[in-house]
């Protein structure tokens, strides 16, 4: 039987491919014939725009995230099918901004989202979470729903300086309210194979997390995944047989892979 | 006579070169003889690492911004020399995360940072602001302590969403708090002029602010970057007559000739 999991796309540094990783990851997953749940999880709304959804309507309409957590509606209520009904998605909109100051004077307030996705989540294999550059409210909310983290980290110098405080932060939510919270692995991302500094940067975190945590295929730096962002798609939808997209191919056959394992 | 000015380094959005263009204008307007200050406002302490300095040590001493915002600290014992004494850097630590939380309950929350910049700025002719990736209480507050804001944004489809919002906030900080607060320009980051999508987008975002806002000096995306960042120096310093650096010798020529003209 294939067992579910929730899984969060964090890392609180800027512009690594969270988002860009969260979408393709899910519509690789769904085309394995998995039911996947996308939630977007930071204001900006960027995976909502990169799936073609106006994250202006749906503020407008109020059916973003914010009036899950905030405004007392339900999961059901804000679910909009995605690429063709290939996979669901919880979108964003800026409104999700209050909900970072909102929930500081909510009691158990790293707990919120994982009660209104307990809804829900049953109905899916896989639920993925994109997360904010930040280690605010909102991605701690993930991290406590989630059961395992997925990291991106870009093939560059310094990128991977922000992980040992995230690590750090997914350990003291493992103590406290989330005992079965783990790592899936490091994604390095954006890599220039025919750059030399990024060649050292890769190696450089193979043999750093050698033994400790999964360093999984790289994503190669490549002009499809703009494009498709830019028509409102997966990179992995518009061109499949790209080599830009095997790591993606892969990484979500590595996930379903442990879904079945475990 | 030169006069003074505050300039924010904003964007919400992650990896868009903030940091990098906080550095190396930092360092590009000290060689045309003016004296800077560089102000960390990023609990990441990216620039703080950018300039060789570790922020494990800055948090250990207890000698970072976090102090001065809520430590009683002024800025004064904060203050370190950066690039040989080219400037002065006021450095960043992870502790700095706090004041996010911590300001929301302190009256005019937006206001600290200026209160404890009026300590020193009349030493500097130009006091630049790294900010993080959002739009919380420390870029408010670099916002609201700034004369000017100066707004990187990549050279790629969507990278300019999150500006209109930025745009509102700016407006609301001038009509509230900061009626002097203006827009530098925007300025366009990590081109790669031979890719079809990059020339795309860096049409539309000059078409876009044709007439509203100055659109600067095109920064190419160059492996130079990440070398120098890596090696702890801005780029600029590590290879001033690089095409690479044009744009920030360029951006640094139009700040200083603003400064003179006003
Ligand atoms: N492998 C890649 N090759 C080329 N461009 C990429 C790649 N992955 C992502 N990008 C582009 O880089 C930019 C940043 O990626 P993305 O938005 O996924 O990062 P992020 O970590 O979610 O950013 P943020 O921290 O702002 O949420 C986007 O414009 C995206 O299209
Ligand atoms: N022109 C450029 N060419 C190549 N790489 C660049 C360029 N500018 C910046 N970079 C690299 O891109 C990455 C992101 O840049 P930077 O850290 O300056 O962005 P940022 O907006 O400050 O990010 P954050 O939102 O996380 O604070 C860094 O690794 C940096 O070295
Ligand atoms: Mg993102
Ligand atoms: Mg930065």
């Amino acid at each position: 039987p294939v067992r579910r999991a929730v899984i969060a796309v964090a890392n609180q540094k800027g512009g690594v491919g969270k988002t860009t990783t969260a979408v393709n990851l899910s519509y690789a997953l769904a085309t394995l014939g998995l039911s996947v749940l996308l939630i977007d999880s930071d204001p900006q709304a960027n995976a909502t725009v990169h799936l073609g959804i106006d994250p202006g309507e749906v503020e407008t309409a109020r059916k973003g995230l914010y009036g899950v957590l905030r405004g007392g509606s339900g999961f059901d209520s804000i679910l909009q099918p995605v690429c063709n009904g290939a996979f669901t998605l919880a979108p964003s909109s800026i409104g999700l901004a209050a909900a970072e100051t909102e929930l500081v004077a909510e009691p158990d307030n790293s707990l919120v989202l994982k009660e209104k996705l307990a809804d829900v989540r049953e109905r899916y294999d896989v639920v993925v979470i994109d997360c904010p550059p930040n280690l605010g409210l909102l991605t701690i909310n993930a991290l406590a729903a989630s059961d395992l983290v997925l990291i991106p980290v870009q093939t560059e110098v310094f990128a991977g300086l922000g992980v040992p405080l995230l690590m750090e932060t997914i350990a003291k939510i493992r103590r406290r309210s989330n005992p079965s919270l783990n790592i899936f692995g490091i994604l390095p991302t954006m890599y220039s194979a025919r750059l030399t500094q990024d060649q050292a940067s890769l190696k450089e975190i193979q043999a750093h997390y050698e033994g400790r945590t999964r360093v999984l295929s790289v994503v190669p730096r490549a002009t499809l995944f703009a494009q498709a962002s830019g028509a409102g798609r997966p990179a992995i939808e518009a061109d499949p047989n790209s080599a830009s997209v095997q790591a993606y191919t892969d990484l979500a056959r590595e996930v379903a892979a442990h879904l079945i394992a475990r």
